[in-house]
C-alpha cells in the first residue's frame, strides 16, 4: 500500500479538493483507496457524502483509544473500491489529549500497521496547521504531495512546510518522499498565477506536477451534492484536470 | 480602544486581506490602529511589508513570557496610524508552551491589559483553527468580524465557529459580539457564490455585511509588495470594496 499524504499549512489552497478527487479517480481505474480524514473541519468526509453528525466512532476514537481499530471505522462510499475513514470534529481535541503521549507522532502510523492488505493507496488530508496531526500523517507516509495556489501568500508559506518536512524525515520518517507540488486554484488569465507559476518551476523544477488544477465551478459545487468531481460531472474540466493527475502520481510512484 | 477579532476555522477565506487592508482603510481615515498577528504563517506581518526574518522579538515572546509588554514588540508600518504586533514562525510553539499555563486563555487579554490607551482599534488576524491562539483572540475582543467564502466547506464549517464562539461566551468572555459575517472571494458570476449568499443572509439576517469583498486580482497582487490595497492601487476594485467595509464597520460599532 502507497500512502500519500496531501498537506499544506496554507489555508483553502485545495487539499480536500484534491484528496477527495485523487480518490475517486483512483477508485475509478480499479485501485482500492481508502481515503483518511485528518481534518477536524472533516471536509474530505462530506466531501464523499459522509452524514458527519451521525457517525458515532472515527478517527479521533482510533487515535485516542489503542483498543479502537483503524478497519472498525471504516465506511463504504457511493465510489465502488473508494472506503473512507472518517473524521468528526471532536478530532480537534486530539492535539491536546495525546499531548503527554509518548511517540505522540507516530499514533497514527501505530494504527496503519492493523489495517489488513486490502488497499493499494491510502490518501491522507491534512487540516491547515502543522502541528500534531498533519506530523501523524507525514510520519505514516511514504509521499507527501503539495497543493499550492499560484499566489503571493501560499508561496513563501513553502519555507516553513519544508523546514517541517525535514524535521520529519529527520527524526520520525526518514522514507518520506516528496512527490509533487500541484498547481492549484489555477486562473490562466492573470499574470499573477502565470509569474508564480513560472518562479515555482524555476525553483522546484521537476517536483512540479506537469498537471494543473485550474479554477473551475464545478469543483465547488459538488462537495454541496456529497460527490466526488467525476461522479459528479464527469465531463468537466475539473473531472479531465484530476484525471490527468491520477495518471501522473501513477507514473511517479510506477517509477520506484 | 473596540478590538476586534477577525475569524475563521476554514482555510483561506480572506482573514488575513481583511485583517490588513481594513486595518489600512481605518488609518487612513484618521484612525490610530494596532493590526496584530495571531498567526504563525505571519501573513499580516508580511502583508505590511515587515521582514518576519529578521524581527527579533514577536508575538510569540509576548505570549510566553510576561516580562515582555506588548508595547515592546510594536512596529510602525509605511502606513501612517497603523502599527503591527508581528508574528513569526515561532509562534507555533505556543499552544503546546502554554498547555499547563493557569489561564492560558486569557494570556493575550493580559498583555492588552498593559497597552498605552493610544489606539482606536486592535484588529487580530487569527490562524484557520479554532485552538488555543484563536481562543486568546476572541477571549479579548469585544467584536467577531467573519470572512466567509460563498461556497459550500466555508458554509458548512459555521456550525463548528459558532458553537466555540457560544463556549468563549459563557466562559471566557460575555463581552463577545458578533460585528458581522463578511462575504469575500466573490464571483457574482457563479449561480454557487448567489446561492450560498442568499441562504447566508436568509439564515444570518442583518447580521451579514451589506459589503461584499470581490475577487479581484489586485487583493492578490498587493501582497508581494508588502502593501496594503489602497497604498497598492488606490483605484481598484479592491480598495473600493474594504473602505466600503470600513464605513459600514464605522456604522456599526457607533450604534452601541
Ligand atoms: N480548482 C478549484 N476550482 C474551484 N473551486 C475550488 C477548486 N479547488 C477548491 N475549490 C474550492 O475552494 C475552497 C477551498 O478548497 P479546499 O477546501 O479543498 O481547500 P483546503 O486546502 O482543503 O482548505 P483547508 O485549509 O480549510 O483545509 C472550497 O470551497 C473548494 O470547494
Ligand atoms: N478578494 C480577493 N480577491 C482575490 N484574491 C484574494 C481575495 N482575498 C484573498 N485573496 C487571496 O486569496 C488567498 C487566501 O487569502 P488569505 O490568505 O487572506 O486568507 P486567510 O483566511 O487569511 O488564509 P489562512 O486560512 O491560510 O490564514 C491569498 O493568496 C490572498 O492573497
Ligand atoms: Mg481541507
Ligand atoms: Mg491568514
Amino acid at each position: 500500500m502507497i500512502t500519500i499524504a496531501v498537506c499544506n499549512q496554507k489555508g483553502g489552497c485545495g487539499k480536500t479538493t484534491t484528496s477527495v478527487n485523487l480518490s475517486s479517480c483512483l477508485a475509478s481505474k480499479g485501485y482500492k483507496i481508502l481515503l483518511v480524514d485528518m481534518d477536524p473541519q472533516s471536509h474530505a468526509s462530506l466531501g464523499v457524502g459522509i452524514d458527519i453528525y451521525k457517525i458515532e466512532r472515527s478517527m479521533y476514537n482510533v487515535l485516542i483509544n489503542q483498543e479502537i481499530k483503524l478497519e472498525e471505522i471504516i465506511c463504504k462510499t457511493e465510489v465502488a473500491g473508494l472506503d473512507i475513514a472518517p473524521a468528526t470534529l471532536s478530532l480537534s481535541g486530539v492535539e491536546i489529549d495525546l499531548v503527554n503521549t509518548i511517540g505522540r507522532e507516530g499514533v497514527f502510523k501505530g494504527c496503519v500497521n492493523t489495517l489488513p492488505p486490502k488497499y493499494d493507496f491510502m490518501i491522507i488530508d491534512c487540516p491547515p496547521s502543522l502541528s500534531l496531526l498533519t506530523v501523524n500523517a507525514l510520519t505514516a507516509a511514504q509521499e507527501l504531495l503539495i497543493p499550492l495556489q499560484m499566489q503571493y501568500y501560499p508561496m513563501e508559506g513553502m519555507k516553513q512546510l519544508f523546514k517541517t518536512v525535514d524535521i520529519v524525515t529527520k527524526r520520525l520518517n526518514s522514507n518520506l518522499n516528496i512527490l509533487g507540488i500541484l498547481p492549484t486554484l489555477y486562473d490562466g488569465r492573470t499574470n499573477l498565477c502565470k509569474d508564480v507559476l513560472s518562479g515555482i518551476k524555476g525553483y522546484f523544477k521537476e517536483k512540479v506536477f506537469e498537471t494543473i488544477i485550474n479554477d473551475t465551478i464545478k469543483l465547488a459545487e459538488a462537495p454541496s451534492a456529497g460527490k466526488p468531481i467525476n461522479i459528479y460531472d464527469a465531463k468537466s474540466k475539473g473531472t479531465e484536470d484530476y484525471f490527468k493527475l491520477t495518471d501522473e502520481v501513477l507514473g511517479r510512484v510506477r517509477q520506484k
